[in-house]
């Protein structure tokens, strides 16, 4: 329900002030989704597969981590699993639970050039559900390491 | 600099009292049709936020990267109360690591806008990578203690269109400039929209194997729906419609949570 608390406070006038948001007064509330860009968005100009510019920028060097909530059913670990498995990508440290404190925080595998991690008990907004998870993933992936193997 | 300043937040309505900096406001990334991207910048709470890292966000959609999902449930410092009159804090705070920047984009999301209303007909990626680029290099110049920062971005969802291609869109900037002066180290995403066929079936599967549809709907749904398609079908549609019946009154973005009524 927290949505609907970002729509009382970030509404009041006090707020917007404190912000220096909206001076020209837009003429719709400020909403948390815009279901108006959502209905206009142009999707011939979306790509079906991302997975070129994956290619792409792993081949350039990036860091690239892709991390799944795992009691997410709207985009679900298997979604990504099927996706990243066309990558074909080769596996550099074989799948293996990590820590998150004294209990399993996930699954992850590190491939050559993208990491895979799950966090468990995570719906699709993972640092939301799983705080202190999304901080130790956070962590790892700042400081170019793997996930931790115990606790 | 002295637009930096104009931005600062001396302090929100019911926060607790922090010990880190704020920005937020506006850049303008189109001057001819009036667009504009707000932004809100929350410094790290480290003893040295000048040697962290600088952190963009962006949610999904599209149309929902606004700060309402990023800044306030998720990673950044404060948490709105029910009543939406105060702020707590959030312990899990990711500014305790890094510099957070959150973006509302495209215009329309949040409090970013445009003078122009055509603006809103045609928001597609492109242009939305296109305009976040040209907000970072703005902003940039704005707040150039971040010049050549390293710097990284994370988003979720739909995000997985959007930070792929801004990171495409930095790098070959970079590649084309002398001294470039965003410091892309690299990305991270989660829940992401990443390959539409692999994604559908993905998703059928999950349904299935975590026993939210009968292997009746599951075998429906794949005996009529081509994800290859540029567009499905309305006997797909109407499978996965029923389908979803099966669900019951669950939160399908996190299926073992009570519903917000």
């Amino acid at each position: 329900c927290t949505e609907n608390y970002a729509e009382i406070y970030y509404n009041r006038p006090e707020v917007q002030r404190a912000m220096h948001a909206n001076h020209t007064v837009i003429p719709y509330k400020w909403t948390a989704c815009s279901d108006s860009v959502f209905d206009n968005w142009n999707w011939r100009d979306s790509d079906n597969s991302m997975l070129p510019i994956y290619k792409e920028l792993i081949a350039a060097g990036l860091r690239i981590w892709v991390y799944s909530g795992d009691t997410d059913s709207v985009i679900p670990v298997t979604a990504t699993r099927f996706s990243l498995s066309k990558l074909n990508l080769t596996v550099k440290t074989r799948w293996y639970p990590w820590y998150s404190g004294n209990q399993v925080g996930g699954r992850t595998e590190v491939y050559e050039g993208l990491t895979f991690v799950t966090v468990r008990g995570a719906g699709h907004e993972v640092p939301f559900f799983q705080p202190q998870s999304a901080l130790i993933l956070l962590r790892s992936f700042l400081a170019g390491k793997e996930l931790p193997r115990s606790y | 600099t002295k637009e930096q300043e104009e931005d600062r937040i001396k302090a929100l309505p019911g926060q607790p009292k922090v010990g880190f900096s704020q920005f937020s406001g506006y850049v303008t990334v189109n001057e001819s049709h009036g667009r504009s991207l707000f932004y809100w910048l929350t410094e790290s709470s480290s003893h040295s936020p000048h040697t962290k890292p600088l952190l963009l966000w962006l949610n999904g959609g599209p149309g929902c990267s606004s700060i309402a999902y990023g800044a306030s449930e998720e990673i950044g410092p404060f948490r709105i109360s029910k009543t939406g009159y105060n702020l707590y804090l959030n312990n899990f705070s990711w500014n305790t690591e890094v510099n957070l920047l959150f973006l509302e984009s495209p215009v329309g999301v949040g409090f970013s806008y445009t003078n122009t209303s055509s603006d809103f007909e045609e928001s597609g990626d492109e242009r939305t990578a296109q305009d976040n680029l040209i907000f970072l290099i703005s902003w940039m110049s704005r707040f150039p203690q971040y010049q050549y920062r390293d710097f990284y971005i994370v988003g979720e969802s739909y995000a997985g269109h959007y930070v792929p291609q801004l990171a495409k869109k930095i790098h070959e900037y970079n590649k084309d400039c002398k001294n470039p002066v965003i410091n892309l180290k690299g990305f991270m995403v989660g829940n992401p929209e990443m390959d539409k066929n692999n994604d559908k079936i993905g998703t059928i599967t999950y349904w299935w194997s975590h026993a939210m549809i009968s292997d009746a709907s599951y075998n429906s749904i794949l005996e009529k729906c081509d994800f290859t398609a540029e567009r499905f079908s309305k006997e797909c549609n109407s499978a996965i419609y029923d389908a979803a019946a099966d669900f019951g009154d669950i939160d399908q973005y996190s299926i073992y949570t009570p519903k917000c009524v």
